[in-house]
């Protein structure tokens, strides 16, 4: 038996949200300490990896592994049956071809139940190196939203080079070219909400260029946290780590483009 | 220009 409950269920709709448009279907697995899905696009460009901790959850209960084959176009339709405010939970029998979601008003006034067929779904899972990135950035995850969304409508790769002062955003297209930089936090500024902040960690200098319809595809996972972190090494995936609390977090992986 | 590099180039199958 496989059972949990988040007293926000609108955070497992965003999540939901932010892996719909890259990956079609996925597996849920589930054990003791938590939840994990892992998934490529159809190009196998991206990968997406969800963690979710056990602790993040009010009920988590999971006697023996399960994985729950699940189409996101599918749950998602039940999940916009949700209200804003209601509990979730999610049950799954071990050897079932359904699992169940109930939502629950605040005032426990409105209970929905809704029962979503399995699917069997033969998916290879990648092994992610452990890997020393030559440069991690912290932002804000709204500012990176926006950026992306602004060089996209110039050109379709931005290029994104890191120093220690700060990390640069460039594009180019038909119709001109320009960059745009944010600069690392002062350290001394102790006012302030640490998530407006720039941070950068910095090995050495780093130079990457990506397709920015995926970043794009990325940033629907904004509405999660309000920070977002960038690891850049060189010739290898970008990282873009979203970060729930207590809850765990969402990766996206990309493969970068080569300058010919 | 640029060629897009794919993703299971860089990560192993486990």
């Amino acid at each position: 038996m496989f059972e949990c409950a988040l007293i926000q269920g609108e955070l497992f709709r965003k999540l939901i949200a932010s892996v719909q448009d890259l990956v079609q279907d996925g597996n849920f697995m589930c054990d003791a300490n938590g939840i994990s899905l892992q998934g490529m696009d159809s190009s196998h460009v991206a990968l997406v990896a969800l963690a979710l901790k056990k602790e993040g959850f009010v009920e988590y209960r999971c006697d023996r592994d399960v994985t729950l084959g699940i189409n996101f176009a599918n749950l998602a339709k039940m999940l916009k049956c949700m209200g804003a405010k209601d509990r979730l939970s999610i049950r799954a029998q071990d050897e079932g071809d359904s699992a169940s979601f109930v939502f629950e008003s605040e005032d426990s006034s409105r209970v929905s139940n809704f029962e979503l067929k399995l699917m069997q779904i033969d998916q290879e899972q990648l092994g992610v190196p452990e890997t020393q990135y030559k440069a991690v950035i912290r932002m804000p995850s709204s500012e990176f939203q926006r950026i992306c969304k602004d060089l996209s409508a110039i050109g379709d790769t931005v290029s994104i080079s890191v120093t220690k002062e700060a990390v640069k955003f460039s594009v180019g297209g038909d119709i001109g070219s320009g960059d745009m930089s944010l600069r690392q936090s002062e350290s001394g500024d102790v006012d302030g909400d640490d998530s407006e902040k720039v941070m950068i960690e910095l090995e050495e200098p780093v130079q990457q260029n990506f397709a920015l319809r995926y970043l794009n595809n990325f940033t629907k996972a904004t509405a999660l946290s309000k920070t977002v972190t960038l690891s850049l090494g060189t010739d290898m995936p970008l990282v873009t780590e979203y970060k729930m609390d207590n809850l765990g977090s969402i990766r996206y992986y990309l493969a970068p483009k080569i300058d010919e | 220009p640029f060629q897009q590099q794919t993703i299971t180039n860089f990560f192993f199958k486990a």
